[in-house]
């Protein structure tokens, strides 16, 4: 930490005034702001690593042009009031590509959420595309079921639409309820859901390959997403992301000079 | 002969033009936030300028205090600094950015643009 007073130039005294005129202050200012050019390698390299998802990157383009026709972009249905909308990516793993799958697991790391935000929906978005084998009776529905992840309790379900199915899509579940009561019970922690499809007369549980519900083979853009709507009740200032996120960079910093093995602590938000 | 500046006027001698609003450019690559802030990458904030100077305008929505302070400023300029001349109306705009979990999050952020100035 490195203690730092600024004095706004007087109009009296020219020498104050000399010191931050022109050139100087605004270099005096990016060098402050902006971080060190190790950091922002650093943080270049890892922003060329994110892929914003192509439904983020609508929601962004829907909601500030809205915003420049003067229309408040929180308004809209599919923001739920909301003035923040945070996306995670699953980062769960297959087992083994050739064994009928079962199961899937989604799990997202959700730490960085605001513990004082005000959750206002949550979606799971998962990009479907049944494969050419698969054949049912066209009258028989395909149930997708939500089961927790700690004791496969079932928490929701849905019958998935198979019309034109072969057809890939994203099918949105709505887990607000779900995550509300999942986070309150363990904060922190990796949001994990467990998912099936079941078909009913047997009953008996789906290949999920056959739904395309697999990972192998998956591109960045067609992983599952976990959306959280939140709206913060406290004014967020724009330095309160800047802060952070440099906070976390000082943090692996120190890391890294403590040598390998010695695990950063994440700062987590509001802490 | 005094040169001119670029608004034409008699060099050092800043003319008093009312309190409103001016163009401001803000560069996100310039202040180094574009390593986190995907979209947009600079946009347009105005800012607020010059002088709230009696008699005060009503399109400037002077408070009462200003006002107050404004008829006291022209009665002794020496003893009372002018109101400032500040925004009155500001309005948001969406960012799209990366925390520090390297998850891409919208966020609003309010108060970003200025609509309006006023004399406060």
């Amino acid at each position: 930490v490195q203690a730092l007073a600024i004095f706004p130039p007087k109009r009296e005294s020219s020498k104050v005034a000399k010191i931050f005129d022109g050139q100087e202050a605004s270099k005096y200012f990016k060098d402050f702001y902006a971080p060190p050019s190790e950091d922002r390698n650093h943080r270049a390299t890892s922003k060329e690593a994110v892929e914003p998802h192509d439904y983020m990157l609508s929601i962004y383009k829907t909601f500030s042009t809205a915003e420049r026709l003067g229309l408040n972009a929180s308004f809209f249905r599919s923001s739920k009031a909301a003035n923040t909308i945070a996306s995670f990516v699953d980062s769960g793993q297959d087992d083994l590509p050739l064994s009928p799958l079962r199961r899937q697991r989604y799990l997202f790391d959700v730490s960085t959420l605001s513990e004082k935000a005000e959750v206002l929906g949550a979606e799971l978005r998962i990009y479907t595309k049944v494969s050419g084998n698969f054949r049912i009776s066209e009258t028989e529905p395909v149930d997708v079921q939500l089961l927790s992840c700690h004791d496969q309790q079932l928490l929701d379900s849905k019958t998935l639409d198979l019309q034109d199915s072969h057809r890939p899509k994203w099918e949105v579940l709505d887990v607000w309820e779900i995550f509300k009561e999942l986070q309150h019970l363990s904060r922190g922690k990796p949001f994990c859901l467990e998912l099936r499809a079941v078909l009913d007369t047997p009953e008996r549980e789906l290949d999920l390959q056959l739904l395309g519900l697999h990972r192998h083979g998956r591109p960045q853009q067609k992983k599952a997403i976990l959306v959280v709507f939140t709206r913060s009740k406290k004014r967020q200032t724009l330095f309160s992301e800047r802060r952070e996120g440099r906070a976390l960079l000082g943090l692996e910093r120190k890391a890294r000079e403590r040598g390998p093995g010695v695990k950063a602590s994440r700062r987590r938000r509001g802490t | 002969a005094a040169s001119k500046t670029r608004h034409g006027k008699r060099h050092g001698k800043k003319s008093k033009s009312r309190c409103s609003k001016k163009p401001l450019h803000v560069n996100f690559r310039d202040l180094g936030w574009d390593d986190w802030i995907i979209a947009p990458l600079d946009y347009e904030a105005y800012h607020c300028e010059g002088v709230c100077d009696f008699p005060l305008r009503s399109h400037l929505e002077p408070t009462n205090h200003a006002i107050i302070q404004t008829l006291m400023n022209s009665m002794n300029p020496s003893n009372m600094p002018p109101s400032c001349c500040a925004p009155s109306k500001l309005s948001p705009i969406s960012i799209l950015y990366i925390d520090s979990g390297n998850n891409v999050v919208y966020k609003q952020y309010e108060d970003m643009v200025v609509e309006s100035c006023g004399c406060r």
